[in-house]
């Protein structure tokens, strides 16, 4: 699964995700990819793009529950993805990718690793696997 | 407002610390490029729908990630692939899923989106609108790694249903005791 996120400097935002499904799966399986709202999601507040196990991302409507924790509890995008990694989904199941209106970037996974990278105006980049700790 | 910014991934799961570098270096330089297409893209005014179109497209044509080119085999040795997209501003949004042929799953998505009133199209009538708007378009063949055969002989082998990076052997621990991650 691959994906992408990107904010503008006016707050737009917009989010794409492909996939090639997963291996041995039945024909026929959809996964999270191309699901609104549980693979991929973005509004006025937040893009998201997500990876990993499709029937726990699409069960716990993962990207749309984070744009929801945003818009109806007020949490940043930071928060409101630190509690869907933890609480939305079973732990070695999920990651995603997001960044919001305001130019916030989080990259969280609760699997082991996840193929990731960021960029932003500033100048700041980042590319990882693993937890950066 | 602050800047633009980017985000992208190459997916997850069970990648073991001592993953080899023969597979990390590719997959690292991969993503470092798919990267600077982004950045060059915001820097050159591209809108965001642009930008992460344009990203997934470079990503679904490198074939170490599970996507476009290198694709993952279903249990019938065939490829069906899938992808979405959505524009945060107008909430528009397109999908489609069971792909064999087509070269960008992302970009047959925004058709949709844009050239529809629908949001999901899925296998032959997703195929069909693909033919119809002149969408690149492969022999599945092209789409399939010898990688991806190998592992797919492995998934059976221990009869299961196989994580992006999951390192072939018995059942998985934990999550169903299976791994099943795309």
């Amino acid at each position: 699964t691959v994906g992408c996120v990107a904010v503008d400097s006016a707050g737009n935002l917009a989010s794409a995700t492909s996939t090639g499904g997963y291996v041995n799966k039945m024909a026929g399986r959809i996964g999270d990819s191309p699901i609104i709202g549980a693979g991929t999601y973005a509004n006025h507040l937040c893009a998201v793009s997500a990876t990993g196990q499709g029937e726990d991302i699409i069960r716990g409507t993962v990207a749309r529950d984070v744009a929801a924790l945003m818009e109806y509890k007020g949490l940043s995008l930071t928060e409101a993805a630190a509690y869907v990694i933890d609480q939305s989904v079973p732990k070695g199941s999920c990651g995603f990718i997001a960044v919001s209106a305001n130019g916030e970037v989080t990259m969280p996974f609760n699997t082991n690793g996840m193929f990731r990278a960021c960029a932003t105006e500033d100048g700041y980049t980042e590319i990882g696997i693993w937890p950066k700790n | 407002m602050v800047g633009w910014a980017i985000a992208l991934h190459g997916g997850g799961g069970d990648i073991q610390l001592d993953y080899p570098d023969e597979l990390r270096i590719p997959r690292e330089i991969a993503l470092r490029h798919c990267l600077d297409v982004g950045v060059s893209a915001f820097k050159s005014g591209k809108p965001p729908l642009d930008v992460v179109e344009l990203v997934v497209r470079e990503l679904e044509n490198q074939p170490v990630f599970n996507a476009g080119k290198g694709s993952v085999l279903t249990a019938e040795c065939t490829i069906e692939m899938e992808a979405s997209i959505m524009d945060g501003k107008t909430k528009r949004c397109g999908a489609v899923s069971g792909l064999n042929t087509v070269v960008n799953p992302i970009s047959l998505a925004r058709l949709v989106m844009e050239k529809t009133p629908h949001v999901y199209l899925a296998f032959n009538a997703a195929e069909a609108f693909a033919r119809a708007h002149g969408v690149e378009t492969v022999e599945t063949s092209h789409l399939i790694t010898p990688e991806n055969i190998q592992r797919l002989k492995q998934a059976k082998e221990f009869n299961r249903v196989q994580l992006d990076y999951t390192s072939p052997g018995p059942k998985a621990q934990g999550y169903h005791g299976e791994s099943q991650t795309g």
